[in-house]
């Protein structure tokens, strides 16, 4: 579908991508956790698309097999929630990703 | 009004009362920690209540000035979210709120 495509297109096109909604403490975390370590994520907030946010839910969902948030996918791989990302950062294991991510 | 006399009846009722949303992981950690030390809280989930939900936890703004979730009360007093209660449980400050609230 076209809203598949566009979801396919912004994990594709941006190093770091998490989606989110913006009254989530878990939410919160996960973007709290890239601004510390110095990453930028492209952020979409499902709670202020209107109509379009539930939709882009779904198609995570089918695309993920995880309807909850956040979402974080990084190089255009799916890494899973707030607790998976913070689970690999602690490891060691996060910025090797981030790293290849972008290219460097 | 009736519905704030039932919120403060509730918490003044029960030695911890917890008012959570059930698909809310902040909700989930502070119930699980109340689990962890064997504390059974009474716990209102304010999602499953249809429009009560709302209304309370207006209610619970009025009362605390707090219209987040989890909002924690012990022993009548107003303890506040899941970060709050955490940090008393480090700090070795819970324990003693929760002997004092259930009157040991
Ligand atoms: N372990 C997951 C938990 C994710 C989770 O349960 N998210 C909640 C919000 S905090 C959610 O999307 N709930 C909606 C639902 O369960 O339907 C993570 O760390 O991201
Ligand atoms: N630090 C607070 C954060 C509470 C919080 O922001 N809760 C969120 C859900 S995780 C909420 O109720 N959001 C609704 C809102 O912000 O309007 C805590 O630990 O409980
Ligand atoms: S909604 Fe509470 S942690 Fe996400």
């Amino acid at each position: 579908s076209r809203l598949e495509d566009s979801v396919r297109k912004t994990v594709s096109d941006n190093p770091v991508v998490v989606y989110s909604k913006t009254w989530c403490s878990y939410s919160s975390e996960v973007k709290a956790l890239f601004k510390r370590i110095g990453v930028e994520p492209t952020v979409v907030e499902l709670d202020e698309l209107g109509p379009q946010g539930p939709q882009i839910q779904k198609v995570l969902e089918r695309l993920t097999g995880q309807h909850t948030v956040p979402n974080v996918f990084i190089g255009g791989k799916h890494i899973g929630g707030c607790t998976d990302t913070v689970k690999l950062y602690r490891q060691g294991e996060l910025e090797p990703l981030l790293a290849e991510a972008n290219g460097t």
